[in-house]
């Protein structure tokens, strides 16, 4: 969703 | 993705798997925090809902499936398969002073106020603090065996190379995740007392050591 970062971390 | 991250990854993978298989191999979970390891079952399982909405790559998919497994495995060990070996009167440290603050904090400061947003910031300041059951633990029983020392030096040394793998994002991409940030470096500092202790006497062969 925007403004919601995507996490691409563990 | 790079080579610091990846071997960060790596390093969080060993260190699990040292733990899983020591308790397997040995029957026995003496020594090991059970609070701690259902900490990070937690930890895992609120970070990784996400796992449901979102598809980053293949290799992030089987990692957290994989870290999901091994941890609520683990959990199932301890608590069941080896209980009888659990050193539950060792293992009292308060988990609830940890988790008041953390789902506090994380309904304060989160990047978006959404559950998924509240629930993977819960994971990121719990993660930071997980290991403090343990790390009490050593410190009441005053030792700990060599195995559970490698376990926390490669969960240590899992933190250190984000924090490498950060600072290399911030240069090459731009990218700085403020509360990854935060709470990854406040959870090193709590590694560094024990780093020190484990290279002068672990690695130097006394097999045990104790915490101060």
């Amino acid at each position: 969703a925007d403004g919601e970062p995507l996490h691409d971390e563990l | 993705m790079n080579i610091f991250r990846l071997a960060g990854d790596m390093s969080h993978l060993v260190a699990i798997l040292i733990l899983l298989l020591k308790i397997w191999r040995s029957r026995s979970c003496a020594g090991i925090s059970g609070k701690s390891q259902v900490l990070f079952a937690l930890v895992f399982t609120t970070r990784y809902l996400d796992l449901f909405t979102s598809f980053i790559s293949a290799y992030n998919t089987v990692m957290k499936v994989v870290f999901l497994a091994l941890s609520y495995a683990t959990v199932y060990l301890i608590y069941m398969r080896f209980r009888n070996s659990y050193d539950s009167e060792n293992d009292t440290f308060r988990v609830e002073f940890l988790l008041v603050p953390v789902i506090g904090l994380s309904f304060l400061e989160n990047y978006s106020f959404t559950p998924m947003e509240i629930l993977w910031t819960f994971s990121i300041f719990l993660e930071s603090v997980a290991i403090m059951p343990q790390l009490f633990m050593i410190t009441k029983t005053g030792e700990a065996e060599s195995i559970t020392n490698h376990y926390l030096f490669f969960l240590g040394l899992y933190r250190a190379l984000y924090i490498v793998n950060w600072v290399w994002r911030y240069h090459t991409e731009g990218f700085f995740d403020q509360i990854a940030v935060v709470s990854g470096v406040v959870q090193t500092i709590f590694y560094c007392d024990f780093f020190y202790l484990y290279v002068t006497r672990v690695l130097r062969g006394r097999g045990k050591m104790s915490l101060p």
